[in-house]
């Protein structure tokens, strides 16, 4: 994240390699469910044995006897709907909620984000010499209507997608951020409105940020845990 | 003092080896044993070639046959490895070949071997024991003849003649990297004898063969599963971590890889090829042949089969997506992920109107291909949606339909073990808009989700 503060944001995961390697990030949204995004997994049905999702804890690479560290193994990965980029990984076993680990809600089917909605960013990605790069670090962005960002950016924006507000100062997602989750406070609870895709550039100063919009994709969200 | 006994023996994960004729095994050791001590124990056994490792029971059962032995016959069972002594097994020597046991009975000519037990048509000086494993009419080198394992042939104008088994090192060449190999060569390239894959001492290594089931870390064979520059194994000297092993370069032209792209990468883009040189997020990328800002070991000559050209976005290690190094000091490397993924997903045929819950089209596989289950069949998945629950949505054979009016369009439960339900290879039709969500506002309300103790968002560690 650039121009961010280390902070705390409970239901952002970390996925790792088989190496322990981070290189995407995720937010959970069921004890034993995560969603990220298609780009950060080479297939559908890829192999993902010995891959894992951290979390539980502020630290990039925290020391193997963090108590408040829990890794749970990838058992499966599921593709969204073609034009989401969304995937949702089931974990081996559920993760167990505490101060550090809770999830984050869905938002209601189809439900718009109202502009100028106080949302963040969080992820253990690059940080261009903002914030720690040890720590999880969080971004505040305020919601941008679809309308106005179709102006800032010619008209390329799809329903499918929602943006926030451009900010002078840089602030954004940038590379392993991409996966995580643009978290919104609405009615004094957080909820997964976007997911963080790959960007040409991180934190453009003075041009809006596009994300998936989850809202769209919650049926196929509860469809899959469902089924 | 730090080998292993299991060096000399190769394992079968979950298998058990059974034989038809001979006399039972010897019966399973009641006391508690690990592997290792299995090992010992059937090393000093002349007649003991191979064991079962019974993983519940934590004991081992000696066997005095191998899967090359007349009427055996390995079948899985989960609560058994075999572990074979390598001497049975392999099909390629090492030094002279003096403790070959394999079963070649032909000779480098193609003649056939001579049973060591008779004296005709040759008569001959050698007596077959336990120790000289003159058994049958295999190849043999009782008297350390340097060209390896020979035998006395069943033509009486050709008395004897060696059987061409090569050696280990010179079996299996190696291609590029290496990443291919699975040849048998078990020691490094100044002699030290390579550790388990399987063992974490004496060095304790992140590389278990759970973890890499498609590198085939077996026993402990060299082998190259991060990318190295070749093939190589952490050794059993406690004074040397790794080293790469000896192995003979192919000299045939290298196969051209199948799945090269230029505009897209599949899978983890290895075949990727095309001219991207920036990261996700724009930052120019380091020439491949440059050590800075970045020293590495991905020299383009070292690296023959990756096209380590200019400092294109490439996957020379296997990584999740092409990468390269940047040029930002402060930046080692960064995935390009803003090139595309190639589709995997197959061509549409037809189109439905709304989210298709009217669709009564004949459509019946996935959008990759995946034929669809009948919908009145249980397996692979059980269905929650069955033809008697929604009678109106014809849910007949295995077509396509959209019972729970989906908004991804129609739907069905696939063949695909893994994969529960996917939607189908049909698009909207074109014109047919779905109302667009931007001018509705719903009411929210949200239960236990979504609350964070934001004292831990202000107090430090």
């Amino acid at each position: 994240i650039i121009g961010g503060r280390p902070g705390n944001s409970p239901w952002t995961v970390s996925i790792r390699n088989r190496k322990g390697v981070h290189f995407c990030g995720g937010s959970l949204v069921k004890e034993q469910w995560v969603i990220s995004t298609r780009q950060c997994f080479s297939s559908c049905d890829t192999d993902l044995s010995s891959y894992e999702v951290q979390l539980g804890t502020l630290f990039k690479d925290p020391s193997p006897s963090d108590p408040d560290k829990q890794a749970l193994p990838i058992l499966k990965l599921v593709c969204g709907p073609s034009a989401s980029d969304l995937v949702l990984l089931k974990l081996a076993r559920p993760a167990t909620l505490n101060d550090r680990v809770a999830l984050i809600c869905l938002p209601p089917e189809r439900y718009v984000v109202p502009e100028n909605t106080e949302c963040e960013i969080a992820g253990w990605g690059e940080t261009g010499g903002t914030g720690n790069k040890t720590l999880l670090n969080v971004a505040k962005l305020p919601v941008l209507s679809n309308k106005e960002c179709n102006m800032a950016l010619r008209g390329q924006v799809k329903e499918s997608e929602l943006c926030t507000a451009p900010l002078r100062a840089g602030v954004g997602a940038c590379e392993g951020d991409y996966g995580g989750p643009l978290a919104c406070l609405t009615h004094d609870c957080w909820v997964l409105e976007g997911v963080i895709t790959p960007i040409r550039v991180c934190a453009r100063k003075d041009q809006p940020a596009v994300f998936t919009r989850v809202s769209l994709y919650v049926d196929w969200i509860n469809k899959v845990m469902r089924m | 003092q730090r080998r292993s006994p299991l060096n000399d023996f190769q394992r079968l994960k979950a298998t058990q080896l059974l034989s038809m004729s001979q006399q039972g095994p010897g019966p399973e050791q009641e006391e508690p044993a690990d592997t290792e001590e299995c090992a010992r124990r059937c090393t000093v056994l002349l007649d003991c070639r191979a064991f079962h490792y019974n993983h519940q029971r934590h004991s081992c059962q000696l066997l005095p046959w191998t899967q090359h032995s007349a009427q055996t016959h390995i079948q899985r069972n989960v609560h058994y490895d075999l572990y074979q002594k390598k001497d049975y097994m392999q099909n390629c020597i090492r030094a002279d070949g003096r403790s070959y046991r394999g079963i070649q009975s032909t000779t480098e000519k193609g003649k056939n071997c001579q049973q060591w037990r008779l004296k005709f048509p040759h008569d001959h000086r050698f007596s077959p024991s336990l120790r000289n494993g003159l058994e049958e009419n295999y190849c043999r080198n009782p008297d350390r003849d340097e060209r390896g394992p020979w035998c006395y042939t069943m033509d009486p104008a050709v008395r004897h003649q060696s059987c061409g088994i090569k050696k280990c090192e010179d079996a299996v060449c190696v291609l590029c990297n290496g990443e291919d190999y699975r040849g048998l060569v078990d020691h490094t390239e100044s002699g030290r004898e390579c550790q388990r894959w399987d063992l974490q001492h004496p060095h304790k290594h992140p590389y278990h063969p759970h973890k890499y089931p498609e590198k085939d870390l077996d026993d402990n064979y060299c082998r190259n599963p991060d990318s190295s520059v070749g093939p190589w194994c952490y050794t059993t000297d406690p004074a040397r971590e790794r080293e790469y092993c000896h192995l003979r370069k192919c000299t045939e032209k290298r196969p051209r890889l199948a799945d090269t792209t230029t505009s897209c990468f599949k899978h983890k883009g290895e075949g990727y090829r095309g001219k991207v040189n920036v990261t996700t997020s724009g930052i120019p990328c380091q020439r491949w042949d440059a050590q800075t800002p970045h020293r590495h070991h991905f020299r383009p000559e070292a690296y023959e089969c990756k096209d380590l050209r200019e400092n294109y976005c490439r996957n020379p290690d296997g990584s999740e997506a092409p990468w390269c190094f940047t040029s930002l000091p402060s930046m080692r490397v960064a995935f390009c992920f803003q090139i595309k993924r190639c589709t995997d997903e197959v061509e549409v045929e037809g189109c439905y109107h709304g989210n298709g819950e009217l669709y009564r089209g004949k459509i019946s596989k996935t959008r990759k291909g995946i034929t669809c289950q009948k919908w009145s069949a249980v397996s692979p998945h059980t269905p929650q949606i069955s033809p008697a629950m929604f009678p109106a949505m014809r849910l007949e054979e295995n077509y396509c339909r959209n019972p729970d009016n989906d908004s991804h369009g129609p739907w069905c439960y696939t063949m695909d073990p893994s994969t529960q339900f996917d939607y189908c290879a049909i698009k909207s039709c074109a014109g047919d808009k779905t109302p667009s969500i931007l001018e509705t506002a719903d009411n929210v309300v949200f239960a236990e989700c979504g609350k964070r103790d934001e004292r831990l968002q202000l107090k430090g560690r």
